[in-house]
């Protein structure tokens, strides 16, 4: 009870209570149990017959650890199903009820598999009492057997030529896993159906191209997504917004990416930090006409940096490289806005010729408190 | 946690409780900033609606609350949007609190790593929290020194489920420490120069931790998540 929640029907009583059995709650659910995701059905019940309650309790289980070992070893052909069968028991949608596997797969299952577990010492699971799995089929309406055709392996194991299941991730690693080296064999990206990242051996979904997020060394995943026109930028989702958009304080693109990174300092020269604001993606000191206090502890916090900060105003002479400027609007005061871009405008004097620079700290962290002393 | 020992006081300020009614305690948290506190996605499945949930700082034991407590309602919950139920994978969220904590001794954030910056295999840190301790579940915060274990080294433990770039691992072939149920979110902290603490893992998942099936625990790689943390933080901050 204390990492799940129970069907919205029961709670008329108390959820963690033992004795309220959550079988006479349960009902059908997807199968999210990564081991079992090639089933015949899609929809489970729980508790499984193995006595977990829940998904996540069943695939953190020793058992299904233990299962996709066993099926290394070829003991049976059908064992993955018939363990998918107690660990994700298929569910009828009319009746919420669990269809068990038949007994003969269990017993098929354990006579032909368990003799290689005591090899290793361990012990098939106490829980798999065949003889609680009723005899009759009828067509897999009382209980299970596979089809011919079934699959072995998950979706997240690679099958051997052999007929081994090994783990999808150590196919193409270098290291032969299958005992005919059949996981090494066929290893371009285009044949698994994957991409393969530009400058590196990577294979990446398909889907995980220009997603939004950087996939592949350098993020080659994510460029040359946007066709965007010299007037615009691109967003980090790959959207074109017109350039002069960019750290305006209005949302263009649809993650806000034009809003991101708009207040920066200037890099360190003579140990003056000065304000910067990148307006339509170019740089622009802030002329210091009107600054208030207020305005450098917000600057400060839309870096991420705390305060109080040091604010210095300095002329122009100073700095005779400096970039362009951007002015305080007027009534700016008056103005409902959160980030210090949507308070700035071009194209106005500075009447005081000077910049504003400031010094932002760090906010304090990671400190314990020193222990204190005791004498002895 | 199995194998570590009561915590003192204050000791781990940043670590922070996330409950809900009736159950009390479900996972551990990590305060960031006054507002802002990390944990993992897995957490909140089921329990999505941040009105069901608060936040508890500055508590040692959970059974006697302390003068030291500071307690937030839950503002906003943002789980990472490739957080993968089935695989545990991008198994992290973030969550604005409704007020900012005031920060004492007992009730202060850790640091973040920068984007570059990654913890070592065979470097020794902490991991905290009032998860199982193998025979009962504790009151008192308990702590674990655990091992950073190598990506593929991790692997080897885990032969169902793939170790991803997002996961970091930490603990002990024979499982002597380890995470448990219940210390999910919390931190797995390592001390660096000067002192301070950063944050480099968040509690996710590991075999059953009081079964025969040992290994190392796994953990949420922060490192990998700061861009977007920050990225969200400043969304959530100034642009919504």
């Amino acid at each position: 009870c204390t990492s799940t929640s129970c069907p919205d029907i029961c709670t008329h009583s108390s959820p963690c209570d033992m004795n309220n059995s959550q079988a006479n709650c349960s009902q059908c659910e997807p199968i999210t149990l990564e081991l079992c995701m090639n089933l015949p059905y899609n929809y489970t019940n729980y508790p499984n017959y193995l006595g977990h309650r829940t998904q996540k309790e069943a695939s953190i289980s020793w058992e299904s650890s233990l299962f996709p070992a066993l099926v290394q070893t070829n003991c049976y052909k059908y064992l993955m199903f018939f363990a998918c069968t107690i660990l994700v028991p298929k569910c009828n949608p009319q009746t919420n009820q669990r269809i068990p596997p038949c007994r003969a797969l269990c017993e098929q299952s354990k006579e032909r598999c368990e003799s290689i577990l005591g090899i290793v010492g361990l012990q098939w699971p106490e829980d798999t009492d065949c003889s609680q799995f009723p005899e009759e089929n009828l067509d897999n309406h009382i209980c299970l057997t596979p089809d011919e055709d079934v699959e072995e392996c998950s979706p997240s194991h690679f099958k051997c030529r052999s007929g081994r299941c090994v783990l999808a991730s150590r196919r193409c690693d270098g290291q032969a896993d299958c005992e005919d080296d059949s996981d090494e064999e066929n290893c371009g990206c285009k044949e698994r159906g994957l991409w393969e990242c530009p400058s590196s051996k990577l294979c990446i979904k398909h889907a995980m191209i220009c997603d939004g997020f950087p996939d592949c060394p350098g993020g080659m995943d994510e460029t040359n997504c946007s066709f965007c026109r010299k007037d615009e930028i691109t967003c980090a989702n790959h959207d074109c917004v017109p350039r002069k958009c960019w750290c305006d304080g209005q949302i263009d693109c649809a993650d806000k990416s034009d809003e991101w990174n708009c207040v920066s300092m200037s890099e360190n020269k003579s140990s003056l930090m000065f304000l910067m604001v990148h307006r339509s993606a170019i740089k622009y000191h802030v002329c210091a006409d009107e600054w208030e206090e207020n305005l450098s502890y917000l600057a400060c916090k839309q870096m991420g940096l705390g305060g109080p900060p040091v604010t210095e105003m300095v002329p122009e002479y100073k700095q005779p490289h400096h970039e362009k400027w951007m002015n305080l609007q007027s009534e700016w005061e008056r103005k409902n806005t959160s980030t210090l871009q949507a308070l700035l405008v071009t194209g106005l004097p500075c009447r005081s010729r000077s910049m504003v620079s400031l010094l932002c700290t760090k906010e304090d962290c990671g400190r314990r408190p020193a222990a204190r002393m005791s004498k002895r | 946690i199995l194998g570590g020992r009561t915590s003192r006081p204050g000791r781990w300020p940043w670590q922070c409780s996330l409950q809900s009614e009736p159950s009390g305690h479900i996972c551990g948290c990590v305060l960031i900033a006054k507002r802002w506190v990390l944990t993992v996605a897995h957490c909140f499945e089921g329990r999505e609606n941040p009105a069901v949930w608060k936040v508890v700082f500055g508590i040692n034991n959970l059974d006697h609350p302390s003068v030291f407590m500071q307690t937030r309602m839950v503002k906003t919950i943002i789980l990472h949007p490739r957080y993968n139920r089935a695989v545990v994978d991008y198994d992290i969220s973030i969550v604005e609190l409704n007020a900012d904590i005031n920060e004492t001794s007992y009730v202060r954030p850790v640091c973040l790593p920068s984007r570059e910056q990654r913890v070592e295999p065979d470097t020794y840190c902490y991991i905290t929290g009032w998860g199982h301790m193998g025979n009962k579940m504790p009151f008192k915060l308990q702590e674990g020194e655990v091992r950073i274990i190598s990506l593929e080294h991790c692997q080897a433990y885990f032969d169902m489920k793939t170790i991803t770039t997002r996961m970091l691992c930490a603990g002990y072939e024979s499982g002597t420490v380890d995470s448990c149920m219940g210390d999910s979110g919390g931190p797995l902290v390592c001390e660096q120069p000067a002192g301070r603490w950063t944050l480099f893992g968040l509690t996710s998942w590991g075999s059953v931790c009081f079964s025969k099936v040992l290994g190392p625990g796994v953990y949420s790689n922060v490192s990998h998540f700061i861009e977007w943390i920050e990225r969200q933080i400043y969304i959530h901050t100034f642009l919504l």
